[in-house]
């Protein structure tokens, strides 16, 4: 099933609200398709979730589960 | 784990401003202390409640609307709660939540609150999925224990929790290796004669009178009945030295011979009985001064002032008592500050009470007997038919589990 855009937002601002994502100093709003890929990537490596870059139905109900205010400190790096 | 800063102390106060409303508050507060119990198990760390002023950690629980919190929550589910890293000391939780204890529903108030303690000590998210510092609350488990990522984190931070590494217990050195063995109990003693062996203002305010074997209660109206020392205090000896306890630490020691004992209420603190190495042996007295917050021991004509919480320098002791304490005669047998902020010291049958400058009042010394054990004065007449172990009292002793619950409340 095709994502509307609602639940992208919603994907994104978790990502953004829990240090997945950073948004750019020149304040632009939108994310490059390849920022939001590598972050989900991220997410779902430290949520034990398949790997996909892609906001499957496991990762979206990953999202929604309950859980601390603090940011993630999870990138690339810190799963090495 | 991650890492995200540390306290500089490791004796810390918190302070619940607020409980949560759908959860009774005895049960609310058993979760958040056995939420600081994970991490003071596991590290050299203390946690001490202040019911009013300042404290190092702050819990709180608010709704979306907080004058006082910046990161507004967002009603049921979602985030929980959060904290500032050290040494901030805020924990906020989300007054939306259905907080539950001992069930799998809602969401269990004793491990969000270890974790986000764990964040106010200093970790941050770790990312084992089963650590209690996994960013995800994983549900209410029964027989919850911290990961050992978890323990490794605060270990990092604060090192491992053992004798050796407790600044406070340098003084003391290494754990008895030869048990002690159980004697039988001496005869049960007169409080209205005799002398005392120690006296404290214990937890809770209570006034315990200790001599031979057994200890009693004092009260404004009268006395409570007589226990074995050890059946209130397990593995503690009679016929002790002196005893004080200290609102600072909660900590009560007990001094006999050249070893000290640590009880929090009634139960032993891990590693104790110690042995004294840098105080002498065999004191005579102990007492804790709210004032300057500092424990002080007598012995002979000389006392020692501790700091609990601090490497003491001892090489100036013991200094004279006269010379801080004008009036007290040495060789005490007990001292103890009283809840009406005086200090009081007893030796034989007769006790000194001191005013605000630490000197013996007039009228003093007066006799113990008759004003803290409610003893009929006696006659020339009647000392001689009172021995320090009369059948009268043995008769008053009380073993009931009811008698017993009286004075452990």
């Amino acid at each position: 099933r095709a994502l509307g855009p609602a639940e992208k937002k919603a994907a994104v601002d978790y990502l953004l609200q829990y240090g997945y994502l950073q948004k750019s100093l020149e304040g632009q709003d939108d994310f490059r398709p390849e920022d939001i890929m590598e972050a989900l990537r991220v997410f779902q490596e430290a949520s034990e979730l398949p790997v996909s870059g892609q906001l499957d139905d496991a990762t979206r109900a990953h999202m929604k589960q309950p859980r601390c205010g603090l940011e993630d400190p999870f990138n690339q790096k810190t799963l090495k | 784990y991650l890492l995200l800063g540390r306290w500089r102390k490791k004796h810390l106060t918190f302070r619940i401003l607020n409980l949560p409303s759908r959860l009774s508050s005895r049960t609310a507060r058993a979760a958040v202390h056995q939420a600081f119990n994970y991490w003071s198990n596991v590290a050299p760390l203390t946690f001490r409640e202040v019911q009013a002023g300042w404290a190092d950690i702050r819990l709180s629980f608010h709704g979306r609307q907080s004058p006082y919190c910046s990161n507004k929550f967002d009603g049921p589910g979602r985030v929980l709660a959060h904290a500032d890293i050290p040494e901030l000391g805020s924990v906020h939780f989300d007054e939306d939540e259905f907080w539950t204890e001992g069930t799998y529903q809602g969401v269990n108030l004793r491990i969000i609150a270890a974790h986000e303690l764990g964040h106010a000590l200093g970790l941050g998210h770790s990312r084992y999925t089963q650590a209690l510092m996994a960013p995800v609350y994983a549900g209410y488990r029964p027989y919850f224990e911290l990961h050992p990522d978890d323990v490794a984190g605060i270990q990092a931070l604060y090192g491992k929790k053992s004798p050796e590494t407790k600044d406070e217990e340098k003084e003391e050195t290494e754990v008895l290796t030869v048990p002690l063995v159980p004697t039988e109990p001496s005869p049960m003693p007169n409080p209205c004669s005799g002398e005392l062996d120690a006296m404290m203002l214990g937890p809770h305010g209570k006034t315990y009178a200790f001599k031979g074997d057994y200890v009693w209660t004092v009260t404004n109206s009268g006395r409570g009945p007589l226990f074995r020392v050890s059946a209130l205090w397990e593995g503690l000896p009679g016929n002790l030295d002196a005893a004080v306890y200290s609102p600072r630490t909660q900590w009560i020691h007990f001094f006999k011979g050249d070893k000290v004992w640590r009880y929090i209420n009634f139960k032993m603190s891990p590693g104790f009985p110690k042995k004294l190495n840098r105080v002498e042996p065999n004191l005579d007295a102990a007492l804790y001064w709210p004032l300057n917050q500092k424990v002080f021991l007598f012995k002979g004509s000389g006392y020692w002032q501790w700091d609990e919480l601090a490497r003491t320098d001892f090489s100036r002791y013991p200094k004279p008592i006269k010379e801080l304490f004008t009036g007290v005669p040495d060789q005490l047998s007990a001292a103890m500050s009283w809840q009406d902020g005086r200090v009081y010291f007893f030796k034989g049958k007769e006790y000194w009470r001191l005013n605000w400058q630490l000197r013996v009042e007039k009228g003093y010394p007066q006799n113990i007997a008759h004003n803290w054990m409610h003893c009929p004065l006696q006659t020339p007449a009647t000392i001689s038919s009172v021995g320090d172990e009369t059948a009268s009292v043995t008769g008053t002793i009380l073993s009931t589990p009811s008698a017993m619950d009286s004075i452990m409340d």
